[in-house]
């Protein structure tokens, strides 16, 4: 299965509906600073169901919703949607998978497959199966490479028991 | 299980020096588990030596030495459980002009097994890049994506 | 004492916010001390909000954002308390090229009252210095100078 | 006073003895990675008395002398010296002094003003007459600035203390 679209709303600094087409290889994000590219990687993150604040910078989770410019009202709902395809090469047809996360601002959440309702263990289950992977190192966050080499020798076999 | 998780240390452990070398052109590195205990719950210690250079404490290591050894690290991880994409966030900060290479001809090699998500703000990484995201606020605060470009 | 810390905290919390709107050309920063305690005791938080973008937690601010906001502070207390040099080891390896010139520009302000050592690789840098040090490992592992430009 | 000139010898990368000279203004160190740029800054920091072998990227304090490379063998004494210069303008001469600190491997430690043996004390004593100021925020290493972001707010109250 590879990345194949995402579409950002309301999450972070992604006012407006923001769609992301993707390609097999390399895809470099560019910006000037504080533009949002960070965030398109914690919109990833987060989809896939990370449920630590800490890792997306904010202190609560609904920090991550958007929160308003000196021009824009906050916002009451950030959502992310994130597509998987698998080509199965021939006659056979594509598989596709659609992930769907939504925060609102009173702390409720929804999590979908496929457009369908379903809990966070169903999209946990769905990632596994299809060997999406974990998102513990997926997703390398900015300035946090070199944390395994000062992690504790003990801290950092976490990475080797879950590849193995 | 034990043996299982020895296999896999083993597998890892040769892929952290393959791709150790790669990236530094020389030197070696391995992985070391700490044997005073049970193969089940020890540490394990880096070793890293760049090429020419005399073994010592990694922590003696460059900015960018270390940017590359955790590469290094992070893609044996990847070669043996490999994840359909993954998002690189300035890694390459902190790289000179011949490592942004070598380290961009590395996400070369495991194309196409891996898909990669590389947000940078350095010219040789865009260089190397098939597709473009440009993201802007021309609104301060609001993101917008503003351009996109495929090369072949 | 506490008129001292105070007078201090206040021309420090003065510059904070100026060098904030030099750096990032508007917006606006202030310190504030967490006046649940003894003014000699409590913690000093940092409020930060960037041109145009709403006020929040700092660590929801930006790689490049965060650099600039803690250059920011450390400018506000050399100002105060001048050292006569500073070394900045890479602080702009996250900033982008606008960044960059509003960063050197602001290095320039504060000399000859301080001299800066500027450790970086980037060339915007480079261009801002009036005078550049080399340094290689023609052999592996012993640092040797091998260049020294003067710039006028 | 201003940094003059500084002589690392011994010290981390630099086996042969080198020597900077410093001028008014900015000064750019550059050069691949790994090259020695950031042990520059080290001993800078050492020099002026630093006693921490963390801060320095080091376990032990003798960690800091040469250790060899694949060609040359380690050495038994690490030195660094750094003179500092004022210009008193007009006709009064200029002031100077000049700070050397050794280590050897044996662990013993040599400390000197103006060439003549002192104790570290009277290195610092002669760094705040001349108002030569705090290494705390003298010198920003690698990969720290943001530091003082992430402090707890009481944690970064040292450095108002020290300024004030
Ligand atoms: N909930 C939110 N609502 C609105 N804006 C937000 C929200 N959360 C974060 N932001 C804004 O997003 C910006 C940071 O974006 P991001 O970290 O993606 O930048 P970046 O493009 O990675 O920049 P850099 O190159 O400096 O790393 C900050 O300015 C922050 O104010
Ligand atoms: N005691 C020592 N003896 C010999 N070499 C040493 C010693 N201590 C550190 N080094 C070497 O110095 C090198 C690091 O130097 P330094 O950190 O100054 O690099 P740098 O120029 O700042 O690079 P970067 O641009 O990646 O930050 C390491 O390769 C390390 O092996
Ligand atoms: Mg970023
Ligand atoms: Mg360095």
């Amino acid at each position: 299965f590879t990345l194949d679209r995402m579409e950002i709303h309301g999450f972070k600094s992604f006012f407006s509906r923001t769609a992301f087409e993707f390609r097999p290889g390399i895809i470099a994000v560019v910006g000037p600073n504080g533009c949002g590219k960070s965030n398109i990687g914690d919109a990833i993150s987060w989809v896939l169901g990370d449920q630590s604040p800490r890792s997306l910078r904010a202190d609560r989770m609904s920090d991550v919703i958007f929160n308003g410019s000196e021009s824009r009202r906050p916002l009451g709902m950030a959502e992310v949607t994130l597509k998987f395809m698998r080509t199965n090469g021939g006659p056979a047809p594509a598989e596709e998978f659609v992930v769907t996360r939504r925060l609102y601002r009173d702390g409720n959440s929804e999590y979908c497959l496929n457009g369908a309702r379903c809990r966070l263990k169903d999209i946990q289950e769905m990632l596994l199966r299809s060997q999406v992977g974990s998102r513990l190192y997926s997703v390398i966050e900015q300035g946090k490479v070199d944390l395994i080499l000062t992690a504790r020798p003990k801290d950092r076999r976490g990475l080797f028991e879950e590849a193995a | 299980s034990r043996e299982k998780f020895l296999e896999a240390f083993e597998r890892i452990q040769e892929g952290f020096n393959r791709s150790f070398i790669t990236l530094f052109g020389g030197g070696r590195a391995e992985l070391r588990l700490l044997e005073d205990e049970d193969v089940l719950e020890c540490g394990i210690e880096i070793i890293a030596s760049p090429p020419g250079k005399r073994l010592q404490n990694i922590s003696l290591l460059s900015g960018g030495e270390k940017a590359m050894t955790a590469v290094a690290l992070l893609f044996a991880l990847f070669r043996y459980r490999p994840s359909p994409f993954c998002v690189l966030d300035e890694v390459d900060a902190p790289l000179d002009e011949a490592n942004v290479g070598r380290f961009t001809r590395m996400l070369r090699e495991l194309t196409p097994e891996t898909q990669f998500i590389l947000i940078t703000h350095n010219r040789r990484s865009m260089e190397a890049a098939d597709l473009l995201y440009g993201i802007t606020m021309e609104e301060p605060g609001v993101s917008k994506v503003v351009s996109m470009r495929l090369d072949n």
